[in-house]
């Protein structure tokens, strides 16, 4: 359930004190950290203020506090409350003095609790759902999964809409690139399922083959915790994505990022010459991944989860017609998709060519 | 130490029911009238209420199930309605 939001896009807020059981930067990253959980997903802006009336005035209590409505009951039991949108006590959020606040698993971890009553300072109500952020009662998760459940994003977006519908005031970024451009080009491409992503810089393109339909959304608002500028990407027998950047790669399993991850590249066998991935593209049929760097390839084994022998070998030798580098390959239908800049190839792997050139945009319905 | 007794731990128990859901199942808008009214609901229905929105058994009876539920740490907004 949802209320009125607030009419604004840009809201401010106030840390008017700070519990002594952590250092002040520790609750200051905490909260700033809390509400970038909801900026992530709507075009809200949260600006810190140190002096006067915030939207959002955040403070530590026990008790009866202050001309606050509602008291505090001492360790454990209630461990905070916030307020609606409005003037007055609307936004405000208020947090129980006499628990234990942490930025780990002990006590109480502030980030994960301050989340929480953003949301309801946003105008949320308590989900049933639990693996909601928005469930009443504390769990831990780690904060390096996103706390944000399909149902936290779909709440908080009925009432301001998702980050890209409105322009925001964040630091220059690139706007979204045009899906249409006739010299687009992609950093990354992996099939999810049944739906196809297109990675270039901080977005990502849902694609779903079978219909025309098409999204354009920001890679962090499903997973914060990723780079922009994904170099590659590919799904697994597992049903689930690898993400490589740099020397780093990460697991991603539906929403959440692996514990663990990102891990470096030579744990899955690369030598330490190789420093990035170009492309990667796991064979549904053979079982194996095979993953493209400058003119050469390696081939992995996804059930013995080992790199095969033999290799790297020239990537022209084997897939005759893949002369220059790999931006991107996905397979779909049993045919690879090679993407080179602007120009993209039809590849079968079967009979071992290039069945026609086509432009890289041609999943995008122009 | 003295052990609680029987008695004690079941008006313990009653109390912490009372509390919870005069704190996060009582408040509810009447649209009729702006502002507040107090839920005339029964505390079985109440419970029921609670039972139902954390997935238990909805027995309207405070069972130990229930009753751990609502000695879990939580947020101080209530559950049902429009809070503030």
């Amino acid at each position: 359930a949802t209320l009125p939001g607030w009419k604004k896009t840009n809201l401010t807020y106030r840390i008017v004190n700070h519990t002594p059981d952590m250092r002040k930067e520790d609750v200051d990253k905490a909260i700033q950290k809390a509400l970038k959980v909801w900026s992530t997903v709507t075009p809200l802006i949260f600006t810190r203020i140190h002096e006067g009336i915030a939207d959002i005035m955040i403070a530590f209590g026990t008790k009866a506090h202050g001309h606050c409505p509602r008291y505090f009951d001492g360790p454990l039991g209630v461990l905070a409350h916030a307020f609606p949108p409005g003037s007055g006590f609307g936004g405000d959020a208020h947090f129980d003095e006499d628990e234990d606040w942490t930025t780990g698993s002990d006590g109480f971890n502030l980030f994960l609790v301050a989340a929480h009553e953003f949301g309801h300072a946003l105008g949320l109500s308590h989900s049933n759902d639990q693996r909601a952020l928005m469930f009443p009662n504390y769990a831990y998760i780690s904060p390096s999964e996103f706390p944000l459940s399909p149902d936290d994003i779909n709440g908080i977006q009925s009432i301001y809409g998702s980050p890209t519908k409105t322009p925001d005031k964040r630091p220059a970024t690139p706007t979204s690139p045009k899906t249409c451009g006739s010299q687009i080009s992609f950093d990354a491409v992996t099939t999810l399922r049944r739906e196809v992503m297109f990675l270039k810089g901080r977005h990502l393109w849902r694609v779903y083959p079978d219909n025309s339909e098409v999204e354009l959304e920001l890679i962090s608002a499903f997973w914060p915790s990723l780079p922009s500028g994904i170099q590659a990407a590919y799904e697994n027998m597992k049903d689930q994505i690898l993400f490589f950047k740099g020397s780093n790669f990460w697991v991603i399993s539906g929403y959440k990022v692996l514990l663990g991850y990102p891990k470096n590249i030579n744990t899955l066998g690369f030598p330490k010459s190789v420093k990035k991935i170009d492309a990667a593209v796991c064979n549904k049929n053979t079982g194996k991944t095979d993953f493209f760097v400058g003119d050469k390839y390696w081939r992995y084994d996804e059930n013995s989860q080992s790199m095969e022998k033999g290799y790297p070998r020239r990537t022209l030798n084997d897939f005759p017609g893949i002369s220059q580098k790999v931006d991107a390959v996905f397979q779909h239908k049993g045919l690879f998709y090679f993407f080179l800049g602007s120009r993209q190839l039809e590849f079968d792997p079967t009979a071992k060519r290039v069945i026609r050139e086509i432009k890289s945009n041609s999943w995008f319905n122009c | 130490l003295p052990l609680h007794s029987e008695k004690d731990n079941k008006e313990e128990d009653t109390k912490l029911v009372e509390d919870y859901l005069n704190k996060f199942y009582a408040v509810e808008t009447d649209p009729n009238q702006r502002g507040w009214k107090t839920n005339a609901e029964s505390t079985a229905e109440k419970l029921q209420k609670m039972q139902r929105f954390f997935g238990l058994k909805v027995t309207g009876k405070p069972d130990t199930e229930t009753l751990e539920m609502m000695k879990k740490p939580r947020c101080g907004v209530p559950d049902v309605g429009l809070y503030g």
